[in-house]
Order: structure tokens, then C-alpha cells, then sequence
């Protein structure tokens, strides 16, 4: 506001209507940035299909229905709630796997988070969703690794290993919770996932590279409270 | 609280659209198509300032603020927003993940005077 005005707005009066509608988006962009801590509006090199989206969406919707307390039980998902109107900012957040190296009987997954994620949320929930595409009849175990950089941040190291049975094609979950708190109170931001198989089905996921079976992990996380001191 | 509508210089609230496609704002916002950025803007007449109900309202601490910063303010009082709402947004973030928030206290309802 230009000097000795009493309020931001009040200034704006005094502009011509093009100068008040300039002045009033540039707020509204700063206001929104700031928000979601974004220092700049970000560049979508890869949006993702709608496909893969209205998958996503779906599956989650599945997925809580069917962890779903019974009727009239109060249902949260298991997540601590706060109260509407609490003012604290929560995100549900969708990342879809880019393919890494594989042989023919592993695969691997990225799943990168940003950095306005680190530091400043904490991780309420994160499923990993996959898509088995069986060869045909019978169990077929895979297993299913979590990876994170090491300190030196050259290699990776197992941070959990987990034996799923695949017996028809299925959407089959797995909580990654604690690996992405891990990774980003290591200031990492990337999730790897490597997926093997006992015998040569073929790449595992042949499904990764279709649009409506692509992997992905839905986290929910709340932005961190500041301390504050309750005065009485 | 009251609308802004023809020459009235009464605290009120003005209303303002922004529309992500006209600023080029829509590749990454995937949903809403805008923000409703209304705003309090107006003259509180000079009674308004210093009502012994006041000292029940939620602004008491600004005004003891105001008070505190510039003891003459007390003769005056601001239009300042009394409902807000969240914005809800679901976009791309720059990892080209799909993020959903709801950012609190985003969107002014309505405008009164301290």
C-alpha cells in the first residue's frame, strides 16, 4: 500500500480499474504460491493421462471402502483427524511410478516427492498400489523391496523387503508410510521400489507401461504445526 | 456484512474473480477453474470504534494490537473480513505429482467493520 494509507486495500481506490485488476492478480498468485510453497508456478512436463488418473482415483476409493469400519463406526481410514475449521493444511498427493532399470525378473519404480513435502509435513498415510499382471494359473510370488539412498547417496540399501502372492490379476496394496518419513527426514526425494519375481514371468509389471495399470502411491500428509504456546 | 454495490463508501465486500485460464494458470491447476480473491475494502464510521460489545468479538486482539502500535487508532476501526472458507485445489506439483489441499481461510465470505 502506497505510504501513510491506513490498510492494503485502501490504496487501491486510488488506482485506475486496469492498475486495481494487475495489482489484485498479482496478489492473488503471490497468495496462492506462498500457500502451497511453491517459489514459482511449476512446469508440467509430464501430465498424467486421465486414464491413469481416473484409475487412481477409483482404486483409492475401492480400497477405502473396503477397509471401511462397519456401519455406523465412525470411519477416518485409521488417520488421526483434526477437527474441520482447525486451520491446519492437509495434502492428498498422487505419485505414478517412472520405470527404472529391469531384467526379466525385476523391475524398478520411482516415485519422487518435492521438497515443499520435506521437512514441513508429516506423513499420515501412503499406500503403494500395483497391478499384477499373472502369466496364468497358480501362486506366483514376488517380492516386493523398498530401496533408499545410502549417507553417500551412490548406492541404495534395502529398507524393507515384503513377499506378496500374485494367484490372478489384482490391484495389490502395500504401506509405505514409514520408507517415505525415512526418505524425506533424509532430505531424500525419491522412492525406489523394486518388484522380483521367483521365476521368468517376463518383466513382472508389464502393466507399468499402461496407462490405466500404472503404479502409484497416495499419500495423505499434514503440514507441521508450528510449536505454539497456549497463553491462558 | 454487506455486498459492494453502486456508491456506497461503507466497509464492504468487494468481490474479485481471478480466472486461472486468463493467466495462464490452467496447465497446473487442475481443479478449480478460478479464485474467488473478494476482498474488504470501505469507510467504518467513526462510532463503530471502541463498542463495549466489541470487547467480547474475536478482533479484541487486534484491536489491542492497533491500540498497543498507535494509541490515536483507537478513534478508528477497519473493515476486515469475518467469514473466510477454504480454497480447495487439486494441481500438479513440480514432479508432475496431483496434489489435493484445502487452503485455510482463503476465500473472504463477508466483511464487517472492528
Amino acid at each position: 500500500a502506497p505510504k501513510g494509507v491506513w490498510c492494503p486495500a485502501c490504496g487501491l481506490s486510488a488506482l485506475a480499474p486496469t492498475a486495481q485488476r494487475d495489482v489484485l492478480i498479482a496478489l492473488a498468485k503471490q497468495s496462492i504460491l506462498s500457500k502451497l510453497h511453491l517459489p514459482d508456478r511449476p512446469n508440467i512436463t509430464q501430465p498424467t493421462s486421465r486414464g491413469a488418473l481416473l484409475t487412481a482415483l477409483h482404486r483409492m476409493r475401492a480400497q477405502r471402502v473396503d477397509t471401511a469400519p462397519p456401519p455406523g463406526m465412525p470411519h477416518d481410514g485409521g488417520i488421526p483427524r483434526l477437527r474441520p475449521g482447525m486451520g491446519v493444511q492437509e495434502y492428498e498427493i498422487l505419485s505414478f511410478a517412472e520405470s527404472g532399470s529391469s531384467t526379466s525378473r525385476s523391475v524398478r519404480l520411482h516415485f519422487h516427492f518435492t521438497r515443499e513435502l520435506a521437512g514441513s509435513t508429516e506423513i499420515l498415510q501412503a499406500t503403494l498400489y500395483l497391478f499384477w499382471a499373472v502369466p496364468g494359473p497358480g501362486t506366483h510370488p514376488v517380492i516386493v523391496r523398498l530401496l533408499q539412498p545410502d549417507p553417500a547417496g551412490l548406492n541404495t540399501t534395502v529398507a524393507s523387503e515384503t513377499r506378496l502372492e500374485a494367484q490372478r490379476d489384482v490391484w495389490a496394496t502395500l504401506d509405505v508410510a514409514q520408507a517415505i518419513q525415512s526418505l524425506l527426514g533424509q532430505g531424500s526425494q525419491r522412492l525406489t521400489v523394486e518388484l522380483e519375481v521367483a521365476e521368468d514371468w517376463g518383466s513382472p509389471l508389464l502393466a507399468v507401461h499402461s496407462d490405466s495399470h500404472r503404479p502409484f502411491v497416495a499419500v495423505q500428509a499434514r503440514a507441521r504445526t508450528p510449536h505454539r504456546v497456549q497463553r491462558r | 456484512g454487506i455486498d459492494c454495490s453502486g456508491d456506497s463508501r461503507m466497509c464492504c465486500l468487494k468481490e474479485f474473480f481471478v480466472d486461472f485460464k486468463e493467466i495462464g494458470w490452467e496447465d497446473w491447476i487442475i481443479q478449480p477453474e478460478g479464485y474467488h480473491m473478494n476482498y474488504c475494502a470501505g469507510l467504518c464510521p467513526l462510532h463503530m470504534a471502541g463498542i463495549p460489545g466489541l470487547a467480547a468479538s474475536f478482533h479484541t486482539a487486534v484491536l489491542n494490537l492497533i491500540k498497543a502500535n498507535n494509541a490515536d487508532a483507537a478513534v478508528d476501526s477497519c473493515c476486515v473480513p469475518t467469514q473466510r472458507r477454504p480454497l480447495s485445489l487439486l494441481y500438479y506439483d513440480r514432479d508432475s505429482n496431483i496434489v489435493k489441499t484445502d487452503i485455510p481461510d482463503m476465500i473472504v465470505d463477508a466483511c464487517g467493520c472492528t
